[in-house]
Formats: C-alpha cells, sequence, structure tokens
C-alpha cells in the first residue's frame, strides 16, 4: 500500500535532515499513481499532488516519524480537508422534500427507502414517491422496499409525466400529513439532454427540495463530468455515494467535493434499508490512499 | 488527443492524459508509451499521423481476442449465464440477448434467478411480456441454482433452445455470495452435462478500476467467457477493459448503448479504440 511504498522511497533519508525536492518528487508520484488507482480524477490528482509537493518539499523531519510517514501525513490530512473536514455538519434533515437523481443503476430506489427509514427513526414520517414511469418494474420495486420497512410509497395513478406524480405525491403528502416527501427518479445520463431537461422541469417546480446526486462508488474519471453536468442543470444539495460496502476505492468522492464543491452527505454500504450511514472525511481519505 | 506537431515528450504526456481519462490504468497507459516510444524509435517515425495509427493498431491488437462472437448453442437447450455487481445492467441485457437470439431464429426462455432483490423476477417478467418470451421464476427468497435448473428442464419440455439466466447482483468482495454463484455454476453444469455456452461479466463502462478487481473475481468463482460492456451511450469511455484485456483473456462479446432490446452491438475493436482516441 501506499505507507509501504513511501516508508521505502525514504528509507535513505535516516537522519535528520530536511526533505529534498527529489525525494518529495519520487514520493509523490507514488502518491499520485495510488489516487489514480482509487479512480479519483486526472486533473484533480494533478492539482493535488502539485499541491502536496509545494507542502513537502523543504519541510524539516521531524525527529519522532520517517520522512515517508511525514508525506503521508501531508497528503492524509490534504486529502481530508479537500473532502470537507473532519468539522462539516451533518445534514440536518428538516427539508420537506428531497429528490433522488443519477445516472442509471447507481442505487437510486434503494437509497430512497434507505433515506426514508432514517428519517423515520428521527421522528418524521416519510412518503416515498415512485415517479419511475419508465424502467419494468420500478414502481414494484420501491412499492416492496417501502412495505418492507413500513413507509408509505405514493404510486402514479394514471399521471402522464414524473413531475405529474411528484406533484400527486405532494397533494397526498399534505392531505395525509405525511414529511417529507422523498422522490425516486429515473436513472439517466447526463448527456441526454431530453432526461436532463426533464429534471431541471421537475427541479424548477420544486424550488424548496434538497436534489440529491446518488454516484456508485466504482465510478471511474466520468464522475467529475457526470456531477458538473447534474450540478449546472439542478443547483445540488449534495451526495450520496453507494455500494462502499465493496472494494472500489472511491476516488470520485474527492472529485465531487473538490470540483463541484457540495458535501457528500450519507454513504450507502449494503442492500438492505439500514444500510446508510453519514459520510466521515477521514474514513473516507484513509480508503481512497489504499 | 494529439494536436501536438512532433513526438515529444508533451506527445506522450498528452497520450498518458487521454488514456487515463478513459479509466485505462496508468500502468497500463505507461506499458503502451514504452511500446509507443521503442516502435518510433525502431520504425524512424517522425509524423503524428503514424504515431497515432501505430498506437491504435496496437490497442486494436490488444482487444482482439479470440472466442468473441457469441456462441449459440449446437446442443439444446443451450445456456447463457448473466452475472456481475450491482446496477450493472444484467437485466436489461437478458432483454437484448433474448432479442437477439430471437432474431436468429432461436426460441429464448428466461431464467429469473436473481431470487433476492425486491421487484428483480417481476422486472424480468415484463421484459419476457413485451418481448412474449417464456419467463421461469422462483419464489422470492428461494434457492437460485433450482430456478436455473427448472427452466432448463422446462425448455427441454418445451423445445426451447436457449435458456438466458438472471442472476442477483453482487459484490465480489462478499464471500457468501460468490459461493452462491459459485454453486449456479456447479448446479447448471451438471444439469447440461457440459459448461453453459456464455458465462457473462456484465460491466458499466462508467466503472472505474473496480472493473479489473471484479472480472478477476467473478472469473475465480464462476468461469466467465466473456464481458459485455454497458452504458457506453452515457459517455463513459469504458477504457478499463483495455486494461482487462492487457491482462485476460476474456473477449468482449458484446456493447450495450442504451436502455432498450435493440441496443446492443457486437464488440467491434476499432470502432471502440477510435472513440476512445479521439
Ligand atoms: N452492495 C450494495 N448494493 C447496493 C447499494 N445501493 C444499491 N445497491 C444495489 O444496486 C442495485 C441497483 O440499485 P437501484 O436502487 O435499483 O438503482 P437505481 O439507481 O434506482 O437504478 P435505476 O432506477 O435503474 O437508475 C441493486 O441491486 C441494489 O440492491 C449499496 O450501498 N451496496
Ligand atoms: N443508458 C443505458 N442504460 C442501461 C444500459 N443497460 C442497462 N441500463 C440501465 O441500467 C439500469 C440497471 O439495469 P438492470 O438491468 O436493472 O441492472 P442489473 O445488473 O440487473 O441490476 P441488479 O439486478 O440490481 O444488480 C436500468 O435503468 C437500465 O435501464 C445501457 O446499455 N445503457
Ligand atoms: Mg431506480
Ligand atoms: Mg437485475
Amino acid at each position: 500500500n501506499l505507507t509501504d511504498k513511501l516508508q521505502s522511497v525514504f528509507k535513505k533519508l535516516t537522519g535528520k535532515g530536511r526533505l529534498s525536492p527529489q525525494d518529495v518528487a519520487t514520493a509523490c508520484r507514488e502518491v499520485r499513481l495510488a489516487l489514480l488507482e482509487a479512480d479519483v480524477n486526472f486533473h484533480v490528482v494533478k492539482d493535488f499532488v502539485a499541491h502536496v509537493q509545494e507542502k513537502a518539499t523543504g519541510k524539516e523531519v521531524l525527529e519522532s516519524v520517517t520522512p515517508g510517514q511525514q508525506v503521508i501525513k501531508i497528503v492524509h490530512d490534504e486529502l481530508v480537508a479537500l473532502l470537507g473536514g473532519e468539522s462539516e455538519t451533518q445534514p440536518e434533515g428538516t427539508a420537506d422534500i428531497y429528490m433522488l437523481v443519477g445516472l442509471q443503476g447507481g442505487g437510486k430506489t434503494t437509497t430512497s427507502a434507505k433515506l426514508g427509514l432514517s428519517l423515520q427513526k428521527k421522528g418524521r414520517k416519510p412518503l416515498l414517491a415512485a415517479t419511475d414511469l419508465r424502467r419494468p418494474a420500478a414502481i414494484e420495486q420501491l412499492a416492496t422496499i417501502g412495505s418492507q420497512v413500513g413507509l408509505p410509497v405514493f404510486e402514479p395513478h394514471g399521471e402522464k409525466t414524473s413531475l405529474e406524480v411528484a406533484q400527486a405525491a405532494l397533494k397526498h403528502s399534505r392531505a395525509e400529513s405525511l414529511s417529507p416527501v422523498i422522490i425516486d427518479t429515473q436513472g439517466r445520463a447526463h448527456v441526454d439532454e431530453e432526461l436532463m431537461g426533464e429534471l431541471a422541469e421537475m427541479r424548477a417546480a420544486l424550488p424548496a427540495a434538497d436534489v440529491l446526486l446518488v454516484l456508485d462508488a466504482m465510478t471511474g474519471q466520468e464522475a467529475v463530468k457526470v456531477a458538473q453536468a447534474f450540478e449546472n442543470s439542478l443547483d445540488l444539495s449534495g451526495f450520496i455515494l453507494t455500494k462502499l460496502d465493496g472494494d472500489a476505492r472511491g476516488g470520485a468522492a474527492l472529485s465531487l467535493r473538490a470540483v463541484v464543491g457540495k458535501p457528500i452527505w450519507f454513504v450507502g454500504t449494503g442492500e438492505k434499508p439500514e444500510a446508510l450511514e453519514p459520510f466521515l472525511a477521514e474514513r473516507m481519505a484513509s480508503r481512497i490512499l489504499g | 488527443f494529439g494536436l501536438r506537431r512532433s513526438l515529444d515528450e508533451d506527445f506522450y504526456a498528452e497520450l498518458e492524459e487521454a488514456l487515463v481519462s478513459s479509466d485505462v490504468s496508468l500502468r497500463t497507459a505507461t506499458e503502451l508509451a514504452e511500446y509507443l516510444r521503442t516502435e518510433i524509435r525502431r520504425q524512424d517515425i517522425a509524423e503524428l499521423e503514424a504515431a497515432r495509427d501505430l498506437l491504435k493498431e496496437r490497442l486494436v491488437q490488444v482487444l482482439s481476442k479470440e472466442h468473441a462472437a457469441l456462441t449459440w448453442p449446437q446442443e439444446l437447450p443451450g445456456l447463457y449465464l448473466m452475472v456481475g455487481v450491482n446496477g450493472t445492467g444484467k437485466t436489461t441485457t437478458i432483454a437484448k440477448l433474448a432479442c437477439r437470439a430471437m432474431s436468429k431464429g432461436l426460441r429464448p426462455i428466461l431464467a429469473a434467478a436473481d431470487t433476492f432483490r425486491a421487484a428483480a423476477g417481476e422486472q424480468l417478467e415484463e421484459w419476457g411480456r413485451r418481448l412474449e418470451v417464456q419467463v421461469i421464476k422462483g419464489r422470492p427468497g428461494g434457492d437460485p441454482a433450482a430456478v436455473v435448473f427448472d427452466a432448463l428442464q422446462a425448455a427441454s419440455a418445451r423445445g426451447a433452445d436457449l435458456v438466458i439466466a438472471d442472476t442477483a447482483g453482487r459484490l465480489h468482495t462478499k464471500r457468501n455470495l460468490m459461493e452462491e454463484l459459485n454453486k449456479i455454476g456447479r448446479v447448471s453444469k451438471e444439469k447440461l452435462g457440459r459448461p453453459p455456452e456464455e458465462t457473462l461479466l456484465v460491466v458499466d463502462a462508467t466503472t472505474g478500476q473496480n472493473a479489473l478487481a471484479q472480472t478477476k473475481e467473478f472469473q475465480q468463482v464462476v468461469g466467465l467467457t466473456g464481458i459485455v460492456l454497458t452504458k457506453l451511450d452515457t459517455a463513459a469511455k469504458g477504457g478499463i477493459v483495455i486494461t482487462i484485456a492487457d491482462e485476460t483473456d476474456l473477449p468482449i462479446k458484446c456493447i450495450g448503448t442504451g436502455e432498450q432490446p435493440e441496443d446492443l452491438e457486437d464488440f467491434d475493436p476499432r470502432g471502440f479504440v477510435e472513440a476512445i482516441l479521439e
């Protein structure tokens, strides 16, 4: 792993001294490799490593740690800061409408139920809204998970568009005193103009909604473009990174935070409705570094 | 890439950027750069176009594997087993393969052997209805291997040519789920008296380096015959398959280019490489 690699890079630097530019450059090559292997975006890596290189060069080698450890600490701390830092406050969970959006297969439907369950445990009365009119059995999927966790699910009754379903769900929620409404939307590609346009319409009709982009943790270099496209169109409130129970390093997280600048609220850690945890920058940084 | 006039260090830096940005691993990109440097020197190449063609040919060569075409069954019924991690497009790809089989005059039966995920059976049944193809379903939480077995049984009884079996998405890191898949593979092989005609790993083109680990793990557990690369219509380049091709013998058989049954194409290495390099 990166720690071992950096230890061996700096093995020769035994006595006290300064980190020479050459040593730092060698170390930064290893850091670059580790970050690219972790799916961090090519340009994000470039900027990040340049920044670390600057911070590390000429730094006094502390008595208590090896130079390798020192570089690791700089990299780790910079990563944590870039991911939002430990002090980043958790979302309040006070919005009345949540909209879950994202690419096909990222985990929106599953996460809608997870979010609902988590808010229910906090004393709210969520209503899940199934607005995916296209995917075969998408409505059944949300209805099934909803009933498994004891959450009401609003299903379409002849509405022609997803926006109409969402509006009908809102109406129903007011009649039944349910809040918040969690809107599950169909998967769509960020390059699909028609579908992105439809989503922008829904968002414009629900200006007070918290819009969350659900992204698969194994997403590669395209994560930046995806996040940016959704952000430009919708003004996101945050991200949910899913399938972190796998071994994908999750470098896309850095792209989301560093490039788009919105917080990562939650991480999905399994297929069960309970598998939703708050995002922790420290933990993510360690994971990305491998 | 390739707006430069000369084959200098900037050329190699841009090449690396183009490849890595397409999810080719840094290691593979570095090897390709090394190959290019050697050949450019050896063939005394000075023109950018010639260097680009050299790279293109190399990539096409890496991606051209044996047995890249779908194997249609000789003995009937045959079996296609679809496997992969969560959400990559397995169930939708089955609809596409069923469509393809019918266009070849074959009669497929679908096996809804994802007995775990909410409405997985219903999703495949809906595809069956749209395509007028029979679907064999198990009960929720039931044994997936039994569903494949029953589907093969039904196919024999009804004179169907091919069973296309869906399995639940599973992360390759989950030991018990991978063992379950191993069992599905063994039961199917025993019932058929031979390995399935195809055991296809469905990989999402938006996936980064993790696709390599997925391929290696699934290959160990259930013996793959090929890869289907989906969602290439979503602008992801899918370059990780170049790394996969470099490190395994697995052919990419088909690509998914949309969400409808007709959105399946045979893998064309040259077309794929041109899209990566543009
Ligand atoms: N292991 C794991 N699987 C997950 C997680 N989140 C979702 N999944 C699985 O990922 C697959 C896709 O989830 P869905 O909720 O259907 O994804 P979606 O974004 O709604 O898909 P579309 O509506 O087709 O765009 C399912 O098999 C889920 O069980 C997670 O955190 N961990
Ligand atoms: N744009 C695009 N979407 C695709 C493609 N293939 C599948 N999808 C979509 O991806 C999402 C997930 O597809 P599924 O077929 O449910 O994926 P799966 O692998 O069976 O998912 P699990 O069973 O939950 O693991 C759906 O919204 C599909 O319509 C493709 O080639 N292009
Ligand atoms: Mg969904
Ligand atoms: Mg499926």
